[in-house]
């Protein structure tokens, strides 16, 4: 068995959850902390056999990579045209993940 | 040493923090959050000689295993008499635990 | 790569979270409770390369180690002197801190 701990933004939490319960990956969540924007974040840990861990990678490069999406910034207050409303390319989401060793698992 | 986590119902929580400060086992305690139900749950990080582990292991059992409980469904609100208000068993508690291998344990 | 485990009391972890971002330490937050004194603390993940924990606890001593400091109890409220308005030693901070293996390390 291994722990993964798995440090998402808020924005992709549900549909990683989703997810892993839909795939059978056995998960508890974390409301977290990112320490440097000092912003809200989501942790998972993950109680997973060896041989699923690359399943598991895989479900999380699908759903919480870091990706590109193209946003149109917010229009200026006074609603003069600016040439920041066509749109802008802008980096979301992204996945940090720990593979911890574990020595025993037990249910009771 | 060892950190043993521990994931436990609610309900169980305040017992298990009381026997495990009762048995000298120091712990630290998160809210979070059970993937599947998405209901709240508890979880608590130990950090602990290898020698005790199987003490807090029983001091788990004892107090947070899986069991059988009677209750008496809620009468249904129209007060009739239904057969459901004879008591039925449901399955409480339960203790998911990691345990984990420590490199070093410091204390400044 | 380790992952560091560092519980403190709240009030040295806003000390603690920047000098960990201005010397490029990577981290995430967690509030948490104390199991024996049952009040919140602060408990940070931090994932980082071998040859860097030193670096880490160097910052961790420096900013919240068990300290001592000298406090004049709040005049007691019928307002009368007591002996106890001169200042007396208590003990402050401290941080507990446990450090894990890390197997792999993914950023998606
Ligand atoms: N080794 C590690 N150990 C524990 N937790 C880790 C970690 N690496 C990442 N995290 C967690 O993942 C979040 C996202 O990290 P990411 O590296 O994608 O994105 C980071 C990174 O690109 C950048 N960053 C972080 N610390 C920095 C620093 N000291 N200087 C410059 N940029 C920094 O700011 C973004 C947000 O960081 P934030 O701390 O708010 O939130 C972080 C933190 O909560
Ligand atoms: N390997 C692991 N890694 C990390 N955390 C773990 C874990 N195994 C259990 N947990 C944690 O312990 C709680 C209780 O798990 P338990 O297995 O007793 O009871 C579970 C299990 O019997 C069932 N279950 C969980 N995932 C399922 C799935 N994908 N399909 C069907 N049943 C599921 O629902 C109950 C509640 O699950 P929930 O996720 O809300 O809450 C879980 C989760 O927070
Ligand atoms: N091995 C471990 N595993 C996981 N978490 C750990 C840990 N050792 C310490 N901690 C965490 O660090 C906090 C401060 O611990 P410290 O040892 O400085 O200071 C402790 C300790 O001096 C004392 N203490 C703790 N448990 C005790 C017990 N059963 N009997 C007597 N004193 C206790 O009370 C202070 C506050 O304890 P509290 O539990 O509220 O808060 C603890 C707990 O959240």
């Amino acid at each position: 068995m291994k722990l993964l701990i798995v440090i998402v933004q808020n924005k992709d939490a549900n549909k990683l959850q989703n997810a892993f319960a839909k795939n059978n990956v056995h998960q508890t969540k974390l409301s977290t902390t990112g320490g440097f924007l000092k912003s809200g974040n989501t942790t998972f840990m993950i109680g997973i056999e060896d041989e699923r861990v690359n399943d598991v990678l895989d479900i999380i490069k699908k759903v919480s990579s870091k990706r590109e999406q193209y946003m149109t910034p917010p229009v200026n207050l006074d609603g003069g045209v600016s040439d920041s409303s066509y749109p802008v390319k802008i980096e979301v989401g992204g996945a940090t993940v720990m593979e911890m060793p574990m020595d025993n698992f037990y249910r009771f």
